[in-house]
């Protein structure tokens, strides 16, 4: 049971589009995937399908008003999806006791344990809903692309991610993967040097290259699968969703 | 006097790369130009040089502990910058009264009396430093790459905005600007197309094509103008800097 928080504060880095084909990539290859939309912005929850966001979904899981078995809905065979629901920016401005912080691993603590993978699409931010992203997981992924102020995130963030390993008093394995990748650049060739040497062991082997049928095939509501079965975007994700399974790092 | 928040709640559309040479192109093209950093992320702070982000900046101005003249700082001749400093993200996580979100507006009124253009770099969300930002502006820019997740947040964003419109009691003029515009693409000139449907005499003239220099001169704490000044991506905003001037639309 891998629950997997695909963060990043930096915006359009690629979370959205690797939640979607990364999970219906290892649904694929035969495990039981949940995917997660804590983005108030229910851009998973579209993608998939849902075009109105409308229906509760994870915005009552967090208000501890249904359970996961209520909301979770099958999008694609062996892949299921928590909408994100219409009221999750309100969860977000809620202040008060660390004990919302647990809100989403409580909530799907007994349902996790029958899914292989659970992956949670994090909004461009730091607030409550990553916080709850990252207590619920076991695991967490920062998708990277391959320049400049994408790069300056990251000490930031590793700092927020520091805090959250010491508060849950466990770690919480990190890995990267390049996402966006366009070879000829300069400097993406840069940045991912940098990666290798900043986080040895850390950077999942495939890079996802920039494709236009990735950012297409959301508007047919479909994953790249679907879409563009044969192109670079499937290929990459296939290959990313064996790295995860397997363990397999860049070097 | 032209205040103009540059939101956009979608994230990597490429607010703070307009923020930045936008303003550089207005100062060159001889107006006084203020940028204000509202991201706690601080990256147009550092884009302009100041790489800790670690002194008082708009964080106390907001915190009302500071005035705009204490921290307002030269960064080009006839540009200056209000940098985000250390702690905005806490004034972002306050709860309370509406007064909070008009802080911003009354710290910096009668500074904008003396400039010509004031541009705000807004986070990737639609929380407390976005309001501030709208409810100080005198108009609004929205950054739109050429992407379907990009065209699904304008619908929620809209949204937003006529709620602000309301409580605010006037009207807000919103346009918008294609960046990271790769005309080849068959989904880019879909996406150009709709928004000239959907908001027509809205679309500011110039689009910004995807151009990777623009992506490298933050590396090296310069603005387009700086570091490649005769390249795609200055031509892009130096044409940009005039449709503004002179209200310039696309047909
Ligand atoms: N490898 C790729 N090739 C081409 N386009 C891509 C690729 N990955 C993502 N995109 C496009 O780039 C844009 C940003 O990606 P995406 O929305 O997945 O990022 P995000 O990190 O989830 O953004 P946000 O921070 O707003 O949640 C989208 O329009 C998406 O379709
Ligand atoms: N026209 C362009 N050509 C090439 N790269 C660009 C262009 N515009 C922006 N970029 C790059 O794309 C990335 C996203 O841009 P930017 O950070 O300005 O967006 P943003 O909307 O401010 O993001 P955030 O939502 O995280 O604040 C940056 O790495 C930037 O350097
Ligand atoms: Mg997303
Ligand atoms: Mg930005």
């Amino acid at each position: 049971m891998r629950i997997i928080a695909i963060m990043n504060h930096k915006g359009g880095v690629g979370k959205t589009t690797t939640t979607l084909n990364l999970g219906h990539a290892l649904a694929a290859a035969g495990k039981k995937v949940t995917l997660i939309d804590m983005d108030p912005q229910g851009h998973l929850t579209i993608s998939c399908g849902n075009s109105a966001n409308k229906e509760p979904g994870l915005d009552q899981l967090l208000m501890q008003q249904t359970t996961t078995e209520n909301i979770v809905r099958d999008v694609k065979p062996k892949l299921s999806l928590i909408s994100a629901g219409p009221k999750l920016a309100e969860f977000e401005q809620q202040k008060g006791d660390s004990s919302l912080a647990l809100r989403l691993r409580n909530g799907i603590k007994e349902y996790a344990q029958g899914q292989d993978f659970v992956l949670i699409d994090c909004p461009p931010s730091s607030g409550l809903l990553v916080i709850n992203s990252l207590f619920a997981a076991t695991e967490v992924l920062v998708p990277v692309t391959g320049d400049y102020l994408a790069l300056l995130g990251l000490s930031r963030l590793l700092g927020i991610f520091k805090h959250i390993e010491k508060a849950m008093q466990h770690s919480l394995p990190l890995q990267f993967v390049l996402t966006r990748f366009d070879g000829r650049r300069k400097l993406a060739r840069g940045i991912r040097t940098k990666m290798l040497t900043h986080f040895p062991g850390q950077v999942l082997a495939t890079f996802i290259r920039e494709s236009v049928a990735l950012a297409e095939s959301p508007g047919f509501q479909k994953s790249i699968f679907e879409y563009q079965p044969r192109g670079h975007g499937a290929e990459d994700y296939k290959a990313l969703a064996q790295d995860l399974i397997k363990k397999r790092m860049m070097k």
